[in-house]
């Protein structure tokens, strides 16, 4: 998180809001319900608390303009500049701007004023933006569901004015994961268009062979419609499709999109009722093969005809020696499988049918 | 004189004027005429700063990554600076 220069911030925790004007986008109440539920974000974890003032000078004077609109600050039109605030002061000093050639929503389908007016109102009240992609106060918009802030912007705010005296409980979410950390683990990996992603908590890692430098994102932030957390993953290049398992269902997805049909269980590949979840998936191109494993077993199904090979499940210990353990992802390259287990990843070779090389499992990431 | 400086197409153009005002309101960029902005050391430190901020990897460059962050939505609130 950061602040300011010179730490700037309320001196009195009693701090006024007033909205001088609405965008035709919304209902007035849904704006005032808006704004209200995006100061309770900040008021839940700090001592502060939001008066609203219907005339008259307030601390944050909060306003929709277009273009150029008074602060020689102008907005863009549409997309670009959604919105932007000023650091707790005198005169402008707090007051927040919203770009009104955006078009703003309750719902995903265009920008949230909800989640917009919870990030500026952080700048309002004397945060500056984070560098960490899962916080509410990183720079760039993102939609997420669930309470937006991240344990960084509530020790950042914390830092400002200390924690609410009555908390109520509140669920922050966690901290984007470090790439480097030697004990991390991964949800799942899959191939996508010559790129490798790989799953981790609500976000997702983009390697691409000329990018050396791991790209980090927020999973929603390219599929909204996809869970925040992936079991497994798989790419059939054949197919164009990248398959994600989550629980008991399955989403496919053609690059960005949703393949029209989905979310469908996964017991419709043949997988009996009693299995909930699938733990890993991959897609070995030189048999047209996708092995998903769960627990201690792995299944076999055949892209080709849209049906799981009969004599399965196996015991995934007795097909490959070497491999005691529940796999958390898995991929394949060149006849080489990776299971990655915890911190560890597992090169096993086809051919030699054993494990012939352990290693760290982020050492993917260049750590 | 003879000039080896060939027009640059105009989506780099376009690219490249996005770029030195994306630098400019959020990264304190000096404002002015830059010459050929590229190769300036400002612009390229100043990408530095933007590509350190987002985590990307830091190369001074306006490559694609860099260029595909700078186009999405965002608060209009400066990352670095006063």
């Amino acid at each position: 998180y950061n602040h300011f220069p010179r730490n700037l911030k309320w001196q009195n925790n009693e701090v006024t809001f007033r909205i001088l004007n609405y965008t035709p986008d919304l209902k007035k109440t849904d704006v005032d319900r808006a704004v209200r539920n995006a100061l309770n974000v900040w008021s839940d974890v700090t001592p502060l608390t939001f008066k609203k003032l219907h005339q008259g000078n307030a601390d944050i004077m909060i306003s929709f303009g277009s273009k150029e609109h008074g602060d020689y600050n102008p907005f863009d039109g549409p997309n670009g500049l959604l919105a932007h605030a000023y650091p707790p002061g005198q005169g402008i000093g707090g007051d927040t701007h919203f770009d009104e050639d955006e078009h703003w929503t309750k719902d995903s389908s265009a920008y949230n004023l909800f989640i917009v007016a919870a990030h500026e109102l952080g700048h309002a009240l004397g945060m500056s933006h984070s560098a960490d992609p899962g916080a509410l106060m990183y720079p760039v918009y993102s939609y997420t569901t669930g309470y937006p802030l991240a344990e960084d912007d509530i020790e950042g705010i914390q830092a400002l004015y200390g924690p609410n005296p009555n908390p109520r409980k509140v669920k922050p979410k966690p901290d984007a994961p470090n790439k480097c950390d030697p004990m991390l683990s991964f949800d799942a990996v899959t191939e996508l268009r010559g790129e490798t992603i790989i799953f981790k908590d609500r976000f997702y890692w983009r390697l691409h062979p000329q990018m050396p430098e791991p790209e980090q994102t927020l999973i929603k932030s390219t599929w909204p419609s996809i869970p925040n957390k992936v079991d497994a993953a798989y790419e059939n290049p054949e197919k164009d499709v990248v398959m994600i398992f989550s629980g008991i269902r399955m989403w496919a997805l053609n690059g960005y999109n949703l393949v029209d049909g989905y979310p469908k269980y996964i017991h419709k590949l043949g997988l009996p009722k009693k299995i909930r979840k699938i733990d890993a998936s991959v897609y070995i191109r030189d048999t047209g093969k996708t092995l998903l494993f769960t627990d201690e077993d792995y299944w076999s199904y055949d892209e080709a005809t849209g049906t799981m090979d009969s004599g399965y499940p196996r015991s995934i210990e007795e097909d490959f020696p070497g491999m005691d353990d529940e796999i958390d992802a898995a991929s394949y390259h060149y006849g080489y499988l990776y299971f990655f287990h915890e911190h560890m990843q597992y090169e096993y070779s086809y051919t030699s049918r054993k494990v012939i090389r352990i290693m760290r499992t982020n050492s993917i990431l260049n750590c | 004189a003879h000039s080896f400086a060939v027009p640059l197409p105009s989506e780099d153009k376009d690219d490249l004027l996005l770029a030195e005002k994306y630098l400019r309101r959020f990264y304190g960029l000096p404002a002015g005429l830059q010459g050929r902005q590229r190769s300036s050391v400002a612009f390229q430190s100043k990408i530095k700063e933007m590509q350190k901020f987002f985590k990307l990897k830091v190369t001074g460059n306006l490559d694609d990554n860099t260029l595909d962050l700078m186009k999405q939505a965002r608060c209009g609130v400066p990352d670095i600076g006063e």
